[in-house]
């Protein structure tokens, strides 16, 4: 499983969130208006947390985050 | 299996359950408004609680929760 | 498999039965009105049973259950 | 695999029945009107009986008990 | 895989018959009208016969028993 | 895997051959009008002859046999 | 995987043939018009020639065998 | 996965050829108008010539090969 | 997976490349017009090229190669 | 599951990140105008970045990054 | 998986790259005008870059290379 997400403004953190029973943030990756970041669930990420203006695509369909 | 949130209000809560014979709350991820938080199902996290305004996008179609 | 719950009401109960050969209660999750609560089957939870006024969101479709 | 009971009445029994060469009741479930109970088959449980007023949800549809 | 099956009388069979190079008949399990029957195939159970006047819900449809 | 076999008149034979270098007959299962026999593939019975007007329901559809 | 056969007339060969390196014919079930032959792929039968007037449901569709 | 072969023409060569590094003919089935082959492929048989008239059933659709 | 080569004139070539860090010619298989071919992809056989008027049956759909 | 990416004008950037606790750049595929990179999701590569303006074929769709 | 590449013009180059840690091209396949290339992702080939002018029939629908 993978998740896109496109970036509709500068500042658009994708933040990574571990596995197992202790959760913290492992990895955030910034992204300018127009890029696109792909990422998938893996055994070190379980949880995805993002925000800043973005278009999220997911198996449930496409989701949009709001500007801070 | 991942479910996305995206609050629709300041301080919606995303609690992960405990998996085993004990169940307890190990996390909660607190999101700002416009905010979304994708999480798996896991070894760890066998259920899941969200309270304040959000939208949940799950396999079994889009539910939203109420302010408290 | 998961199922999800949103409660229509205060007080609405999410019970978890243990599997193997003895049927108990092993947990109990109260939702307040407008919560949602998701949960999987797990090895340890093989049939949940839910009172008070709420929608279930299930493979077969949603299921409503009402009052005491 | 899991299936969907809603009581339509007080009184509806969920009847688990065990696997094996040997087919014994091994658990009732009483629900009251209103009540919802999920349940999965399990290496424990391969048949299930139900009588009393009831909405069944399965895999092959909604099924419908009367009333003893 | 699991079927359901709905009397339309009383004194419907569903007969569980044994796998392996042997067939015998292992359990009878006996419904009265509108009562539910859901039963999987199992490592026993390979083959299942009913008689009496029944709803019999499968992959493949519904199919009804008639009256002896 | 697994068909239903309905009986639409006395004497519907559902023959279970066995599986091997060597295809015997193992175990034939008689049915009366309106009955309904419901039989797997298994490591024993890797084709099944039915002779007798009956209804089979298959994965590729429904097929009647006539009548000797 | 299986297929099912309808005679339309007497003297249907439904004709397996042995899996490995080396193929031959290792069992030849004859049918009169009316009869049905289900039978699965195996680790012994690889392949299945067809002659005589009859029906043949596979997951491609249905084909029809003609008379010699 | 298997596919099924119906001869429009005496005549139609059904050839296996070998799995492995070396490719050879390990057997032809040759058919008479109006008969069916059903065929795998398997451990030994990976790749499957055809000539003469004939219509092959495949997951991709009806395809026909033309007389030489 | 399998695909199936019709060829549209004679001397098409349908070339099997190995497996593994070494892309190689392995083996080609000559049809005359109106032939067909039916090629898995194998443990060996991890690429395929096609020369000369042909149809291609693929999970992505028919596609036709044009004479050299 | 891979992705297709098709460049819109010269130099797109394709970005792969490692995968495991440690998120860092491995390889960059750069692409001209009018060419496309097919990429999967590997033990090395869980998450994949894209910028400069081109179109990107995934299991959600189909995305457009925009230029820098 | 695997995909279909149809050349439009002389001298199409698809280029399999390899997997693990290290990133590099492994072999190239060069295709003359209206030959069809298919090619599966391996163990060796994780990606796979295209230049020139061609069809790329994908699980994502047909993609179009133009010419350099
Ligand atoms: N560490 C948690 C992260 C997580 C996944 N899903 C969640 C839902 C709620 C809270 C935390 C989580 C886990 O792997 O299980
Ligand atoms: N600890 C429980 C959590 C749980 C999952 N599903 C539930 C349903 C009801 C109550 C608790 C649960 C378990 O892993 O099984
Ligand atoms: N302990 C039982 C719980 C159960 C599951 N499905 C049931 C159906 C009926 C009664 C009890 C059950 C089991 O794991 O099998
Ligand atoms: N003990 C039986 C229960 C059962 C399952 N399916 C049945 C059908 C008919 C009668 C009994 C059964 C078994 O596990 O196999
Ligand atoms: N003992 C048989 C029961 C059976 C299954 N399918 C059948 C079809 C025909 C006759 C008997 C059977 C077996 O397990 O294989
Ligand atoms: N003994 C045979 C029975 C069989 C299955 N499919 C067949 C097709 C044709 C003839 C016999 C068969 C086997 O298990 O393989
Ligand atoms: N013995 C062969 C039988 C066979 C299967 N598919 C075929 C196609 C063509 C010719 C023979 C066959 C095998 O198991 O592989
Ligand atoms: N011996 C080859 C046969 C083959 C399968 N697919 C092919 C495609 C082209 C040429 C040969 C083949 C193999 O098993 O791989
Ligand atoms: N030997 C290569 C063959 C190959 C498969 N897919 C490719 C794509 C491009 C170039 C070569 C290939 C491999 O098995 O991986
Ligand atoms: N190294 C991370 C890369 C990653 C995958 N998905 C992510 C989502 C957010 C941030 C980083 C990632 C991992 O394999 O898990
Ligand atoms: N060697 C890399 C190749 C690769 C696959 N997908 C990618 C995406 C981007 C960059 C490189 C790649 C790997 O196997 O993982």
């Amino acid at each position: 499983d993978y998740i896109a997400v496109k970036a509709l403004e500068d500042g658009v953190n994708i933040i990574g969130l571990t596995s197992g029973r202790d959760t913290k943030f492992h990895h955030t990756e910034k992204l300018d208006k127009g890029e696109v970041f792909l990422a998938q669930f893996t055994d070190v990420t379980t949880a995805i947390k993002i925000n800043g203006a973005a278009e999220i695509y997911t198996k449930h369909g496409k989701i949009t985050t709001e500007s801070r």
